[in-house]
C-alpha cells in the first residue's frame, strides 16, 4: 500500500485538484484507491460529490479519540475510489490534539488497519504546517508537492524543505519529497518559465516530467462534484492528470 | 485609525497581493500606513522587500509574551509604509497561545498603543481560521475578503461567514464582512462570470465595484521585493489596486 501525501503550506497551488484527479485517474487503471480529506475546508470531499461528515464517526474521531478509520469510509461508486470525508471539527485540531499522546502518529497508526485493502491511500492536506499536515507527513510513504511556478510558491518550497528537515531531526523519520508537480502551468509567461528553470536546477530528480496546464475545465469540474475525468474526459487538464497517474505508477511502484 | 484585515481561509486567493498593494496605494495618497504580516509564510514581508524577523523582538513576542508592538516596526522608506514582519515562530502559534490568557485579544490590545500614529493598519492573514486569524478578526474595524471567482473559493466564503457568526456568538463581538474583492478576474471565463453573478446576488452591499484583473505583473513584482506600484506603475493590476484604495477611502473613511 502506497500512502501518497499531497501537501504544500502555500495556499491555492492545486493540492485538492491534484488529490481528487489523481485518485480518479489511478482508480481508472483498476487500482484500489482511498482518498482522505484532512482539510477543514472539505474541498476534496465536495470535489468528489460528497458533503462534510457531520453525524457519524469522522476523521477527527479517528485522530483524537482512537475511533476505527474503517467506520469513516464512504464509497464513491461513480468514480471508482473510496473517500474519508472532512468534517467541521478539523478546524480546531491543533488545539484539540495538544492533549493526545503521540498526537502526530495517530493517522499512521490508523492506516495500519487498512494495509492490504487499498493499493493507494491519497491524503489532501490543508495549507498549513500544523498537526494535521504533520500527521500526514509521518504517515506518508510518498510525498507530492504541487507547485505554481510563481515567486511566493518558490519561497514556500524552500520553507517546506526546511520544515521537513526539522521534523526528521526531531522525530528520527526520513520524510523526503518524492515528486514536485508543476500546476496551472502557462508556458507563455516569463515568470512561469523562470521558476520552472529554477526547479529543474535545484530539484532535477524530484520534478515530475508531467506538467499540469492551466485549464478552466479543472476549475469548473468541482461545481458539479466530479473529478475532471467524469466532467470532461478529453480536456487538457484531465489528460494531464491521467499522464501523472502513469508517471506515479512507473516512479513509485517499482521501489 | 482603521484596522483593515485581509482574510480568507481559502488558499491562494490574493490576500497577500491585496495587503501589500493596498498598503502601497494608500501610502501613495499620503496616508500613514502600517502593514502587519501574521502569516508564517512571510510573503507580505518579502513582497515588501524585507526578510523574516529572526533576531530582535517579533510579532510572536507581542502576541504571546506581551512585548510592545512598536519594537517590531520596520520602515519601508522606499514604499512609504511601515511593516511588522512575520517570523518563524508563528508556525506554532496555535499551540503556543493555548496557555496565554485572553489569547485571541492580544493583537487588539497591542494595537491600542498605535492609536494616532497611523491612518491605516493593514493585516495579512494566513490561509486558516486559527488563533492568528482570530486575533486579526477581533482587532479589525474593517474586514476585506479577497476572492477568486471559482467554485472552491465560493464554498470557502460560505464557511467563513459561518465561522464569523460563530465567533460573534461566542465572544459578543460584531465582526462583519466590510468588502468582498474579486481577484485574478478573467471576464472571458464562464465560471468567473457565474460566480461573480452569485456574489452580486448574495452580497450586493459588500461586493467592491473595483475588480482586480488577472495580471502577470502582480505575480512578477514580489520577485523584486516591490509592490506593483514600484515594479510597473502603469500595469492593469497596479492601476486596479490604486482604484481600490480610492474605493476604500470613500467607503471606510466616511463611517
Ligand atoms: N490546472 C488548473 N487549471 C485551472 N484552474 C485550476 C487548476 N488547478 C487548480 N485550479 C483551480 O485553482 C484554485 C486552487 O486550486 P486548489 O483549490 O486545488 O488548490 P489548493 O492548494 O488545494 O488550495 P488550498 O491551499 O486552499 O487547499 C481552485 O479554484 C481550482 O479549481
Ligand atoms: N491579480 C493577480 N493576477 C495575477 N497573479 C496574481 C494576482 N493576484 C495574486 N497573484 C499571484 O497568485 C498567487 C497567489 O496570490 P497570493 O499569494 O497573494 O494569495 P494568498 O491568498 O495570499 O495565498 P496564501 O493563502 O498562500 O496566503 C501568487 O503567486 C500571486 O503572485
Ligand atoms: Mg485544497
Ligand atoms: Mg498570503
Amino acid at each position: 500500500m502506497i500512502t501518497l501525501v499531497v501537501a504544500n503550506q502555500k495556499g491555492g497551488v492545486g493540492k485538492t485538484t491534484t488529490a481528487v484527479n489523481l485518485a480518479a485517474s489511478l482508480a481508472a487503471t483498476k487500482r484500489k484507491v482511498l482518498l482522505i480529506d484532512i482539510d477543514s475546508q472539505a474541498n476534496a470531499t465536495t470535489g468528489s460529490g460528497h458533503e462534510k461528515a457531520e453525524d457519524k464517526l469522522t476523521i477527527m474521531d479517528v485522530l483524537a479519540r482512537g475511533a476505527c478509520i474503517k467506520e469513516t469510509i464512504l464509497t464513491c461508486t461513480d468514480f471508482g475510489f473510496d473517500l474519508v470525508p472532512s468534517c467541521q471539527d478539523l478546524i480546531s485540531a491543533d488545539i484539540e490534539m495538544t492533549t493526545v499522546p503521540a498526537a502526530s502518529l495517530q493517522l499512521k497508526n490508523a492506516l495500519r488497519s487498512l494495509e492490504g485493502s487499498y493499493d493507494y491511500v491519497i491524503i489532501d492536506c490543508p495549507p498549513s504546517l500544523g498537526i494535521l499536515t504533520l500527521n500526514a507527513l509521518r504517515a506518508s510513504s510518498k510525498l507530492i508537492i504541487p507547485m505554481q511556478c510563481e515567486y511566493y510558491a518558490m519561497e514556500g518550497l524552500v520553507s517546506l524543505n526546511k520544515a521537513i528537515n526539522d521534523i526528521n531531526s526531531k522525530t528520527g523519520e526520513n520524510i523526503q519529497i518524492s515528486a514536485i508537480l508543476r500546476t496551472m502551468f502557462d508556458p507563455r509567461a516569463r515568470l512561469t518559465r523562470e521558476v520552472s528553470e529554477e526547479l529543474q536546477k535545484y530539484f532535477p530528480n524530484e520534478l515530475c516530467s508531467t506538467v499540469i496546464p492551466r485549464n478552466i475545465k479543472l476549475a469548473e469540474a468541482p461545481s458539479s462534484g466530479k473529478p475532471g475525468l467524469f466532467y470532461d474526459p478529453t480536456a487538457k487538464g484531465t489528460v494531464a492528470y491521467l499522464a501523472l497517474a502513469g508517471e506515479v505508477i512507473s516512479k513509485f511502484e517499482k521501489d
